[in-house]
């Protein structure tokens, strides 16, 4: 589903964050992507989502390289890949609905369909009671979980979640991570980069670690 | 230092952030908020940054009356208050110096000053090396601690720190509490809104619980 060869990512020409990865992950796999702060991360999800691009090596999403995709077809790409990012990147000026809704309405989804699906995942993510509020009406931990309901709403093939229980409380966590599971079992490939160790050590699936930029661990059924 | 009395805090009239909280935090504490997301931590800690105000009660910081607080004594307040803020809130045009810069600048500190205790705190926080990245150039993590060390760059009387580790691996966490700790000993009164239990148990300071707005726990050595 996702294959990196031989992968480099320079920022600025000497600040290399990836360095000459090469990896696969399989249809309806679900991988944590774990590592210190800097190791990057969020730069290899950011290759897989088509937000960078690398310096040399191919990356393969969903059988086609992102390096020769042309312009026009990378909203398709994008429909077919859920992003929880890391800054949560909520629409301001739209409504938890309005920012959830945009994601089935960009793949031409039908009214009734976005206004019944739209509040059953919030609740789902327990903000059912929130469906009108502006981001920056809600907590740090509530953007997070629009972020998180926005990425999967309309089943994506692949979903990328950049640390998406940073800012939530142990429980609200446990139950963003059953969602993911949820999600991972009717098919859809889970790719998480995160920082906590105790919902890896618990899901046991397979992990990647990187540090400095290079896959120093690739192990299934993986701890932090 | 802090002292709430009967503090009620709505936002748009009806809903309750914060529900008839009292509380003391005396000099030179150091005090974990604790509570499920949506529970009213950042809520507390922007009443006595002054970024919020109290629908209902008094805020005292410092032994003041932040309700009667002239407009132009706010900037002085400020300064005796380093904020770690949630979303990190660093000046996207200014690099990692001046972000951690303006902290010493600001209270007029002299430049020689400023161009040996910058890079100093800096290299504390394990960003010695990028001094002279924007923002954007960073990671998340990264973006956090150019955040706690601007926050305390300039030694201020109060630290409130909102979930400064949600971003951090757990190495690198214990780096930044060790940074606290330090700075809680020098007299710096810490106040600190956190998901993150390991820390909290293995530091057992006072834990102060929130739930719906509400003070639940007050607990000396507390755990999560
Ligand atoms: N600007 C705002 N306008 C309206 N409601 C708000 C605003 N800020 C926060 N709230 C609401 O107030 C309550 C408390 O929010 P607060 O940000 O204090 O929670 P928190 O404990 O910091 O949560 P988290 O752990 O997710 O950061 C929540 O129900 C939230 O939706
Ligand atoms: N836009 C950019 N310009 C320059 N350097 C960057 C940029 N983005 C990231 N970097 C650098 O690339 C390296 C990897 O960053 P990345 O964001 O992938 O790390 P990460 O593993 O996600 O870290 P964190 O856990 O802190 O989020 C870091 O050294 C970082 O400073
Ligand atoms: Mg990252
Ligand atoms: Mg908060």
């Amino acid at each position: 589903m996702i294959k990196l060869i031989d992968v480099v990512k320079d920022y600025k020409g000497d600040i290399r964050a990836l360095d000459n990865v090469s990896l696969e992950v399989t249809k309806g796999e679900f991988v944590f992507i774990v590592g210190p702060s800097g190791s990057g991360k969020s730069t290899f999800l950011k290759l897989v989502t088509k937000e960078e691009d690398p310096t040399s090596g191919d990356v393969f999403v969903a059988g086609k390289n992102l390096g020769s995709l042309p312009r026009w077809r990378v909203p398709y790409l994008r429909r077919n890949v859920g992003c929880v990012f890391q800054d949560f990147k909520l629409l301001p000026n739209k409504t938890v609905f309005e920012n959830v809704a945009f994601g089935l309405e960009v793949i031409g989804r039908p009214r009734s369909v976005v206004q019944r699906q739209v509040p059953q995942i919030l609740e789902l993510v327990g903000l059912g009671e929130k469906l009108d509020r502006f981001p920056d009406e809600l907590s740090g931990g509530e953007q997070q979980r629009v972020s998180v309901a926005r990425a999967f709403v309309n089943r994506p093939l692949i979903l990328v979640a950049d640390e998406p229980t940073g800012n939530l409380d142990p429980a609200t966590s446990v139950g963003i991570m059953r969602l993911l599971d949820r999600i991972n079992k009717t098919g859809t490939t889970v790719v998480m980069a995160t920082h906590d160790h105790a919902i890896v050590d618990s899901m046991r699936r397979r992990v990647l670690q990187l540090e400095h930029g290079k896959v120093v661990r690739d192990q299934s059924r993986g701890i932090y």
